[in-house]
Parts: structure tokens; sequence; C-alpha cells
């Protein structure tokens, strides 16, 4: 089984 | 006062058309160097950002910086009394405007359109997006590449990608089985064949076959498509788009637990 990542996990709000 | 020409309005309408099923409401931020975007989708997994230089317009004018909120839907509304030999011209006059212009022209200047789009205010959630060196690029045929995704997607919702010195493998597992698509280094001078493989490190991703199909409905916009990845970063999807700008996919991994 795998998870989703969010792409906020990798790029930061500015 | 804002203005922009697009001799090819095509490109525009593929644009929308290629991202449309993938963000609901974008704001498009205009200012003297062009027009840039960025969204994510409802589920935050994937983001687009559009970046398209004021050079590669026929006239393009940006007296300050503005803010367009816009529903995509109803953007595609507007773009679909488009023809696709018409030029494309977005003009407000209004520093805070409530509504963008929209003029549609075919070749002979004998049919002119002129549609007015109501503008949404949306709060910019805009991410920094790090300018990341990768260490597997993949550039390849975007037909091939969309090809592959919707050939494994009948297999499984996951793909895995493994870059290696001279090839790429597309992996799938399923409840039916398994499989792989092998796709190696390949300087032949046919564009569906060539396959530009730029490892300095191989990685091992995986990712979600609906957004990549997703991306993949921005062929019409390049021959090529670039696949860029690093461990622990999301894979990032680039079409170019000539003499205009670019079309960029980023989607976060699947971590196996």
């Amino acid at each position: 089984k795998s998870t989703q990542k969010n792409i906020t996990n990798y790029f930061q709000k500015q | 006062m804002f203005e922009a020409k697009l001799q090819q309005g095509v490109i525009f309408k593929k644009i929308v058309d290629a991202i449309k099923d993938l963000v609901k409401s974008v704001n498009i931020d205009a200012s003297t160097s062009g027009l840039s975007m960025q969204a994510m989708d409802s589920a935050h997994v994937a983001l687009v950002s559009l970046k398209l230089n004021e050079n590669g317009f026929k006239d393009y004018r940006c007296d300050r910086p503005i803010t367009l909120g816009l529903s995509i839907e109803n953007l595609s509304k507007i773009l679909k009394c488009a023809g696709n030999d018409d030029t494309i011209t977005l003009q407000t006059d209004e520093e805070e405007p409530s509504s963008l212009k929209f003029f549609f022209e075919n070749q002979q200047a004998s049919k002119i359109s002129e549609f007015s789009l109501n503008l949404m205010s949306l709060d910019s959630e805009s991410l920094g997006i790090p300018d990341t060196d990768y260490s597997s690029v993949i550039q390849m045929s975007s037909a091939e590449f969309s090809r592959i995704c919707k050939e494994l997607s009948s297999i499984s919702e996951t793909v895995e990608i493994e870059t290696s010195k001279e090839s790429v493998k597309f992996s799938v597992q399923g409840d039916i089985g398994a499989g792989s698509i092998t796709v190696k280094n390949n300087q032949s001078d046919k564009d569906v064949d060539r396959v530009d493989l730029q490892i300095d490190q191989p990685v091992k991703l995986t990712f979600a076959l609906r957004y990549l199909n997703m991306f993949n409905k921005a062929v019409s916009l390049s021959s090529t498509v670039s696949l860029n990845m690093s461990e622990e970063n999301p894979l990032m999807v680039e079409y170019k788009i000539d003499d205009l700008g670019s079309l960029r996919f980023y989607l976060a991994p699947k971590i196996s637990d």
C-alpha cells in the first residue's frame, strides 16, 4: 500500500 | 490598462482545455513581463504553473500588475466562441477590473467577436516552487508518454517510474497482474521515437496515473514533454509552448507505507 502525499508537503505557501 | 493579443489564439484554447479538468478557478497575474498562473487541484496533490512571456504576444501592454480571477468553466465557454485560426485579445482598462474583455478576430478581420467575462476575487494561494536541479530528466514524445500512461492505467492506478543511465522503466502492479514498459535512450531523428535521458542520479518514484492522464491533455501544446524527477520531490511534467512560454504540472509522489 502507498500513501499519496500532498504538493503542500513539498512547496511552502508564500 | 492591460492588453494582450495572441496571434495564434488556438494556443490559449489548448491551454484552457489542458487544465480545465484539473483546476476550477485560477488567478492569472499580468505584469510587464507577461502572464503567469499557478493553481492546485482540489485535493492539493497536483499543481499547475503557466508562464507566458510578453514577447510571445503580437501586442502586449500592462501598465501595472493586475490579478484576473477566472472560472475555468466560464472561460472555456467563452473560448468555445473563438475559431482555431482567430487571434485572441484580452483587455481591461480598469485597475481593479470586475470583468475581462475578449476579442476574437478571424484572419480576414471580417468577423470580430467581443465577450466580457465577469471576474472572481480568489484568495491567492501561491506556493513557492524552489528551482530544482533535477537528478533525472527524460525528454520524449508527448504522444508516446500519453500512450504509456493510458495503457498502464488499465492495469493499475499507480505507476512506478525508475530511471537508470540508459533507460526509464514504467511499472504497474494490479489485481489482474503486472506489467512494465522500458524505454531506452534513442537519438532517432523521428520525433515520436526520440528519447533523451539525462540521468545524474537514478530515481525510483511512484505516482497516481489519474493525474498523469490529466496532465497529458496538454499533448496538443507540444510534441515533446519532459519528465523531471529527484528523490523526495514532486515530479515536474513540462510542456514548452513555442516562442511563448511553458505549462508545467507538479505531482506529489505516493510513498509506500
